[in-house]
């Protein structure tokens, strides 16, 4: 009774990894069809601009970390990836879930005004002034801008993150051959897709590899930046995992 | 050393 297109099996692991995909972000799918998300006013946005730095840095990284929990819900309902050592789960996750919020964040860019949804509402690089990292914040909004014009569907946005995750050539990894295979997997999913919706196009315009590690390096060099600039607040204020992480 | 992260791998609920 199943059709045949789902009776093959990196059909079945596309749906798998969509089905997880679609559980663990946020916004919902379905929220973002013809969204009605309100624009920042100018007295709300002058109001995070007024925050002191350290204020606005705690902030958003209770949000990143919102993110990355979300991701570790994502990598979790991966098929094959509880099955690899807690060792390579953990190397793997502290690789690539930056990576994956970054790419998650271009569901919710709005390419007609530059904004993203932070904190219920739209908002663009100006709002985030107070934290003190222009550039950063500039390379992540081009990111968003330039992934949001791909218009990558929630299959491909999910085997994309996927592929973030799952990758044998991450440092550190114990047993390389096994996450090899199941990278394998999903590589061969993500070119069936592709072939069948003729996207193929995509390859060849997505963000680099490096580009994506160059912007994870400019996050972690910022909080190093950041900390010498406001010693004690991260150790004292900032949420656990993002310490473990970036700290 | 990634005490968090054990935990929310361990953890069973979603």
């Amino acid at each position: 009774a199943c059709p045949q297109a789902l009776r093959v099996p990196s059909e079945l692991l596309t749906q798998s990894v969509l089905l997880s995909h679609r559980a663990t972000c946020h916004p919902r799918a379905e929220d973002l069809q013809g969204h009605r998300w309100a624009t920042f006013s100018r007295e709300e946005i002058c109001a995070y601009q007024s925050q002191p730095t350290a204020e606005m840095w705690q902030r958003c990284a209770r949000r990143v970390t919102e993110a990355i929990e979300r991701v570790v819900e994502f990598a979790k309902r991966l098929r094959g990836f509880l099955e690899l050592s807690q060792h390579d789960q953990i190397v793997l996750l502290k690789a690539g879930a930056m990576e994956v919020v970054l790419v998650r964040m271009c569901r919710a860019f709005d390419a007609a005004t530059r904004t993203v949804l932070f904190e219920g509402k739209l908002a663009g690089p100006e709002l985030f002034r107070s934290l003190g990292c222009p550039e950063l914040v500039a390379s992540i909004f081009d990111l968003a801008q330039g992934l949001s014009a791909l218009r990558c569907s929630e299959s491909e946005l999910g085997l994309l993150s996927a592929l973030l995750l799952v990758n044998a050539g991450r440092p550190w990894l114990q047993d390389r051959p096994r996450v090899a295979r199941l990278q394998g997997h999903l590589d061969v999913a993500f070119r069936v897709l592709l072939r069948r919706t003729r996207r193929e196009g995509l390859l060849a315009r997505l963000p680099s590899p490096g580009r994506l590690r160059a912007l994870c390096s400019q996050h972690l060099e910022q909080v190093q930046a950041f900390r010498r600039l406001h010693p004690g607040v991260v150790s004292a204020a900032f949420p656990p995992l993002y310490r473990e992480l970036f700290a | 050393k990634h005490r968090i992260l054990h935990k929310l791998l361990q953890n069973g609920n979603s």
